[in-house]
């Protein structure tokens, strides 16, 4: 079983065939392949109703964070982990701006300090497999600390 | 770097890799094993960062990450053969991806028991991280990364904590949340007003909200005492929930129809939780209440 309106079909097939969980040195003993397992799932205990505190101390730290939605998403919305951010309480080092991509306006962004929200325009929930082309631009410009 | 998990070919791949590649499991907790697939940078492995990725859930596997979103390649619709994604992450860095916590994908536990929760998550991924680097001791120096999507919004900035605080020499420069839960509260709060920006909420919906959710101009969707405003917000969340739309991608079909699964119903009943008590007397797949008509 697996989230709503997701198609792991092709995934499951490929990852469950015999040759492949040879290739990946899984023991054959172990069941086979799942997207999400209920196991976990059911018996999951969630602590954290927020880690609005974690990210405190972490941005303390003087890592740097960025903070990313498709803002077409309803599962984690942008406009919520947008206002998770602003609630922080840290100063905006940048004014809210469109970045760009292809020449084309890819969604929004704003800094605070060390960390940045950014939203992807147009993609959902997995900003990496609907929108690929600006998720690299995006992960490109965080890891070098470069610009959006 | 850890030789008997290198993977030298694989079925279906009919193109040559320029990149190294590793499968096999780390160590978690005493018997616990969280499987890990491992791809150096198509660029320039010792200089390019090493990230970490992590997929949510929670119970969701990061080989989804891996095989739908930024890894090398992707599997064709057939199931059986691969092809390369132009957009792979690792063209610049050295991605990790790990199946977490045990018991999800190919993770797993000796005793086969895999009630857990936020904490043990991230301690159990910190070990693992640990057990990554005395496979792959070269990559210490690298600049190291943290990313997480969904319920990996709690994944990452745990587990960046200990990191950042823990005593493995680990080159950390940062994380990244990608739609992660940062908040149950507003992420219920702000799920209100998207719905009604994007039209999914008629005005007698939204005028009853108003009514019975906001006072002096402040509205509460969360956690409101009020029956009235509770009972509305089921009706607005069935709607973005259970009326057939994408919750993933609001404007895309709804892929592989509307399947559900319980550790995601769990998630998303925990976002209803403010509804009160009597919410989970409600199966959430039972959608409104019938007293209440949809405008």
């Amino acid at each position: 079983e697996v989230p709503p309106c997701i198609n792991s079909t092709a995934q499951m097939n490929w990852l469950n065939r015999g040759d492949v969980r040879k290739a990946l040195h899984i023991p054959a003993t172990l069941p086979p392949w799942d997207l999400c397992s209920d196991d976990v799932g059911e018996q999951y205990t969630t602590l954290y109703s927020t880690v609005k505190d974690v990210y405190l101390k972490l941005i303390s730290l003087g890592l740097r964070a960025l903070v990313y939605n498709g803002d077409t998403d309803m599962a984690c919305n942008f406009l919520g982990d947008q206002w998770f951010v602003e609630d922080l309480g840290l100063e905006a080092t940048t004014k809210y701006q469109t970045w760009i991509h292809d020449d084309q306006i890819a969604g929004f962004y704003q800094q605070f300090g060390n960390i940045t929200f950014l939203t992807v325009k147009g993609a959902g929930h997995m900003v990496p497999q609907w929108a690929p082309g600006p998720a690299f631009h995006m992960f490109q410009s965080f890891i070098t600390n470069g610009y959006y | 770097q850890y030789a008997p998990d290198e993977v030298t070919n694989l079925p279906g791949m009919k193109f040559k890799p320029n990149y190294r590649q590793w499968s096999g499991y780390l160590q978690a907790r005493q018997g616990k094993f969280l499987h890990y697939w491992f791809v150096t940078s198509q660029r320039d492995p010792v200089k390019d960062p090493l990230v970490l990725w992590l997929n949510g859930g929670p119970g969701c596997s990061s080989l989804d990450g891996f095989l739908s979103e930024n890894g090398p390649f992707h599997v064709n619709d057939n199931g059986a053969s691969l092809y390369e994604n132009a957009f792979s992450w690792n063209k610049i860095a050295n991605v990790l991806y790990v199946e977490s916590p045990a018991g999800v994908g190919f993770s797993y536990s000796d005793d086969k028991k895999y009630a857990t929760d936020d904490d043990q998550v991230a301690d159990d991924n910190y070990k693992a991280l640990q057990s990554f680097f005395a496979k792959f001791p070269n990559f210490t120096q690298n600049e190291f990364f943290i990313f997480g999507e969904s319920y990996g919004g709690i994944y990452a900035p745990t587990l960046s904590l200990r990191v950042a605080t823990g005593a493995a020499k680990i080159n950390f420069k940062g994380f990244a949340v990608g739609n992660g839960l940062s908040s149950f509260a507003l992420n219920d709060q702000s799920l209100i007003y998207f719905g009604y920006y994007h039209g999914l909420f008629g005005e007698d919906l939204w005028r009853d909200l108003n009514i019975n959710c906001c006072e002096k101009g402040s509205c509460n969707f969360y956690n409101s005492s009020s029956d009235a405003c509770k009972t509305l917000v089921i009706v607005a969340f069935g709607i973005v929930y259970n009326s057939g739309l994408n919750e993933y991608a609001l404007y895309l079909d709804c892929e592989g129809g509307r399947r559900s699964h319980r550790g995601y119903e769990r998630t998303m009943i925990h976002l209803f939780k403010n509804c009160g008590k009597h919410m989970h007397t409600l199966k959430f797949s039972d959608g409104a209440p019938s007293s209440v008509s949809l405008g």
